[in-house]
């Protein structure tokens, strides 16, 4: 199977993406 | 960081799937003269004692049924409806001795919550919200999400309820700017909520501030997904989705269900398991749902088809019974059993 790119990955997206839409 | 792209689940043909592996092991017979919509489990509390009830659902009826022995089934409480006809069950995790139903004709027009008075054990149900409402989802920690209203006065509501089942307080959440279809807790994340757009995009809300955090576009080949589950690891966010518009490609076959992994900080996604059709079996998704890796889907054939979505592949077709298509299909929430209802209200119990 090929692979897909996701881009870089956080294990804590959910509180960064709660801070950034903080902002 | 690379991921497995769309690998399309296995294709037993019919003859190969263990017919075995569903064991039917009880009947109930609901006498009401009305077409039978929904089913549900969930857990009653009498006299201290709490119960594996269940609960079915006619156009205007509603009705519990306790266990006796032998796998024999109780009518204990049966609530009325007169004008609008219920659409389906909508049970909340985590609250005992209270189920909620939405009723309506095409689209829901109220929730209602469906109780028992401790003082005389009497019916009562309470209406919780009414209006244009699109969709609704019970939620762990008591909670009840709802959206209602058109795409410019759209609201996303959360109703907590109190462990009595009275509604305790309502929140709401930022609304997205197109017309949510279905709701999807993610697994062991409280404070995340995800809902599925007309536009084919997944959002996701922070529940405790009511924040829209992302909007994430899905492939366009899946138009109206609804979302079944969700969980995160190591970073991602994986979704189990059901396609009622997939129409069958030579080379896949039916896909029912998919599993998709998203990034949510990039909102790149990719396909990585399509879960179709046994060869030798048609039909579309109608009906379905999913507990744990177990998915159940009510096919527009009237038969009903099982996966396992650790294995990959259909485990087991139940064809209509006694002539009579399979309307709906639920995992019970109280135990490993699966609930298939047809429209007469005939609801068989199975063990998987």
């Amino acid at each position: 199977c090929s692979g897909a790119d996701l881009g870089p990955i956080s294990l804590n997206w959910f509180e960064e993406l709660s801070s950034e839409a903080s902002l | 960081h690379s991921i497995e792209q769309t690998k399309v689940a296995d294709l037993p043909t019919c003859d190969s799937l263990n017919p075995g592996s569903l064991q039917l092991i009880s009947k109930l017979k609901n006498p009401s003269g009305s077409c039978s919509v929904d089913v549900s489990a969930m857990w009653w509390e009498r006299a201290g004692f709490k119960e594996p009830c269940i609960i079915t659902a006619c156009e205007y009826v509603v009705s519990l049924w306790r266990p006796l022995d032998t796998w024999q089934w109780e009518k204990i409480y049966t609530w009325h409806f007169t004008e609008v006809p219920v659409l389906q069950i909508v049970p909340v995790p985590d609250v005992c001795n209270l189920v909620c139903v939405a009723l309506g004709s095409l689209e829901i027009r109220e929730i209602r919550a469906l109780l028992c008075s401790s003082e005389d054990e009497s019916e009562k149900q309470v209406l919780l919200k009414s209006g244009n409402i699109k969709a609704v989802l019970g939620l762990t920690g008591r909670r009840l999400v709802s959206s209602s209203g058109t795409l410019c006065d759209q609201q996303v509501e959360i109703m907590t309820f109190a462990e009595d089942g009275r509604s305790k307080e309502k929140q709401f959440l930022m609304p997205p700017e197109e017309t949510i279809l279905t709701f999807g807790e993610v697994q062991g994340m409280q404070e995340a909520l995800l809902g599925t757009t007309i536009m084919n995009n997944i959002v996701i809300w922070n529940l405790k501030t009511g924040q829209l955090l992302k909007k994430m576009h899905i492939d366009d080949s899946y138009q109206a997904s609804v979302c079944h589950k969700a969980y995160s690891e190591m970073g991602l966010l994986f979704v189990v989705l059901s396609h009622s518009c997939a129409k069958e490609r030579e080379a896949l076959g039916s896909p029912v269900f998919q599993l998709i992994v998203i990034n949510p900080k990039t909102t790149l996604n990719v396909g990585v398991m399509l879960y179709c059709l046994p060869q030798g079996q048609a039909g579309r998704f109608l009906e379905g749902d999913v507990k744990d890796h177990f998915a159940a889907a009510v096919l527009t054939s009237g038969t009903i088809a099982i996966w396992d979505l650790l294995l990959g592949h259909c485990t087991a077709v139940l064809p209509p019974i006694s002539d009579q298509n399979w309307s709906f299909v639920k995992w019970s929430g109280t135990d490993s059993h699966l609930l298939a209802g047809q429209k007469d209200g005939n609801i068989f119990i199975y063990r998987y």
